[in-house]
């Protein structure tokens, strides 16, 4: 069965969709069967893999209001081994629309149980916020990959974060782990970026993926080329780096 | 009477914050009398400006929720000339809590009725989304100033975020202006800052301010000292890139 994994941070622009579409690409490069998930509304992973927006038939919008079954809002082969089930921005309306509905917080959990098998893994883009999109996200998921940009303002978020974890964990689902943090956009040449480096260590210790994703132009620019930085610019250090995430990741990935 | 503005822009990590807690302080440092109004319960804003979350007695959440008034939630003279009303993590409650409530989405422009002679200029800082946060504030708001990141998905979500400022000028606030687009963390040594800062130009026109923030160390170090960067390195390009942003917003804001 697959493993099914959530890219969630509040803390806007800290890379989790660059995660996202880069990580299910590079594991989908090495042969596994991937599933990228968009669940952010801003529909930023879908376009960064060159889908358009008018072309999407039905998105998660339509499979967690229970119009369509998850099969049905699937894109297949986007990229070698990678499906995607688009967002647009439908989604947003979703939060205000699931408030008063039961079991608000399993839907996406309850759409996946059909499919889930099919993948050896499902990548879920969060949007930046703790409200129900993420929580069902985190209700879905066997663990959580916490993108954190090597930069002050992204230390303060992460008390909330690990509290909703942990919440998700106590009513929702038992089995919610960390399976790492990655730290993203690292600046060798600042000072900032080792003070904060050295207090990710310090509070997450051997969750600290191993690679860490520098900051790189080919990295920002490969989305509006549409196309993961694997495929964009394999050789640039971004790429690089991501490859040996999805490595660290399948090998050492526990459960 | 004072003017409120509204930093907004669902998509997360484009500056909001930064430009709240620069733009706020090079005004005050200009003799205006002006306050900041953290709307995010991340409260970036607030410790950006050196305020101890642990140390606030009131904010903003007490002041929506109609325990306190709004000078009782107000830090004064943080910095020349400007004062704080500071936000911390029990207002990511509050979105939910207003949800079924009573004219949900002006009780920000209510409370703020009985300062806003007190000042010439509030500032309010929104967190990455559209939902009844942001909502409140561009209700209480006389305009918007909306950051743009220079990369490819800060493009995405621009229809959406006009499409809101729309509704909220229809239905809750026919005043509400764009005060102005803003160009930030540009790296004029990139191909893609280029594309998108014309892309942006061609989009919203005069709307765009003359005055861009360049991507700049010095900024992105300033909150880890509690200070805007004006006074942590009043001659870095960052700093002086705000104070004329300042200028520019003062001379030329209409209304
Ligand atoms: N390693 C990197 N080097 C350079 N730029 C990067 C890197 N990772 C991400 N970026 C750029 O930084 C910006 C923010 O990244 P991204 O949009 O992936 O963050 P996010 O957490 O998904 O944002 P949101 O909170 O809006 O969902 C994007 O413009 C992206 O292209
Ligand atoms: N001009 C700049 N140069 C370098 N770094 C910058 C600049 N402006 C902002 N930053 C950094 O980029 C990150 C994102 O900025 P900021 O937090 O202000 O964005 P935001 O839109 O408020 O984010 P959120 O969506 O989470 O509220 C921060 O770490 C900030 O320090
Ligand atoms: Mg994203
Ligand atoms: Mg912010």
């Amino acid at each position: 069965v697959g493993k099914a994994v959530a890219l969630a941070n509040q803390k806007g622009g800290v890379g989790k969709s660059t995660t996202a579409v880069n990580l299910s690409s590079a594991v989908a490069s090495f042969g596994k069967k991937v599933l990228l998930i968009d669940v952010d509304p801003q529909g930023n992973a879908t376009s960064g893999l060159g889908i358009e927006k008018e072309d999407v038939k039905y998105s998660l919008y339509d499979v967690i209001s229970g119009r369509v079954k998850a099969e049905d809002a699937i894109i297949k082969n986007v990229y070698k081994n990678l499906d995607v089930m688009p967002s647009n921005i439908d989604l947003a309306g979703a939060e205000i629309e699931l408030v008063n509905t039961v079991s608000r917080e399993t839907r996406l959990k309850r759409a996946l149980e059909s499919l889930i098998s099919n993948y050896d893994y499902i990548f879920m883009d969060c949007p930046p916020s703790l409200g129900l999109l993420t929580i069902n996200a985190l209700t879905a998921a066997h663990g959580v990959i916490i993108p954190i940009q090597c930069e002050y303002y992204a230390l303060e978020g992460l008390g909330q974060l690990l509290k909703t974890i942990d919440l998700v964990r106590e009513y929702l689902n038992p089995g919610l782990e960390i399976f790492g943090v990655l730290l993203t956009m690292y600046d060798s040449r600042t000072k900032l970026a080792q003070q904060v480096t050295a207090e990710v260590r310090n509070y997450f210790k051997e969750k600290v993926f191993k690679a860490i994703i520098p900051r790189s132009v080919r990295v920002s620019e490969a989305p509006s080329y549409g196309k993961p930085v694997i495929y964009y610019a394999p050789q640039s250090n971004g790429a690089q780096a991501y490859i040996s995430l999805a490595r660290e990741f399948v090998k050492g990935r526990r459960g």
